[in-house]
């Protein structure tokens, strides 16, 4: 989905 | 977020605040590879690159931010302060880390989590971070004797990523498809890299000699 795409993490 | 991850960040500001603090307080960036700050600045900016785009949460744009002008800011003053570029030992810090630079970025390029330009970089930023220390280690390695708060700067900088190696195993077992291939292997290179100056932290830590780190 869209929201695991994003890194999320630094 | 997890309390590894969370331990894991805080240790990284950590090694940043050590950092500025040695510069700061002593006024002198000997022992400091000016290469390895170049390298962790692009990291970050090559990172960063949603900072205005995806937001994730406070915290996390917060911390970019911290990471991307503190990163900066010791670049800058190792290169323009009069004071502290005079400490600079140029003459030891001699890794030739544009290698280092091509052959993450070459890496990216076959190695990525979607072809886009924002994922090679995102990519590009992880491979470089694993190697981005070198120079400092050989550094430390031709410098002998290793002050306490650049040892300090170097222990804390490599156990950050060894939390996040804790925290990506914790979200493999909590969250259904959590699945960060190319940031684990990257993050197992480059805390083994750490292995052997954590060997001798840890011996000079327990007969409370000074940090050396053979030739």
């Amino acid at each position: 989905t869209e929201e695991e795409e994003k890194h999320d993490e630094l | 977020m997890n309390i590894f991850r969370f331990a894991g960040d805080m240790m990284h500001l950590t090694s940043i605040l050590v950092l500025l603090l040695k510069i700061y307080a002593t006024k002198s960036c000997s022992g400091i590879s000016l290469k390895t700050q170049e390298l962790y600045a692009l990291v970050f900016l090559a990172r960063y690159l949603d900072l205005f785009t995806d937001f994730i949460s406070v915290y996390n744009t917060i911390m970019k931010l911290v990471f991307i002008v503190s990163s900066t800011a010791i670049v800058w003053c190792m290169k323009r302060d009069r004071v502290v570029r005079r400490s600079y030992d140029k003459q030891l810090d001699t890794f030739r880390h544009y290698f280092l630079l091509a052959a993450s970025f070459a890496l990216a390029l076959l190695v990525n989590e979607k072809f886009t330009f924002q994922e090679i970089f995102w990519a590009f930023s992880i491979y470089l971070e694993a190697v981005a220390i070198l120079p400092q280690l050989v550094l430390l390695q031709r410098s002998g004797n290793v002050d306490n708060l650049t040892g300090q700067y170097v222990f804390f900088l490599g156990a950050y990523r060894a939390f996040y190696i804790l925290n990506w195993i914790y979200r493999y077992f909590t969250e259904t498809h959590f699945s960060r291939w190319i940031a684990c292997i990257s993050g197992l290179v480059q805390t083994a890299l750490y292995a052997d100056f954590f060997y001798y932290y840890y011996i000079s830590w327990k007969n409370n000699t000074k940090l050396k780190l053979p030739a």
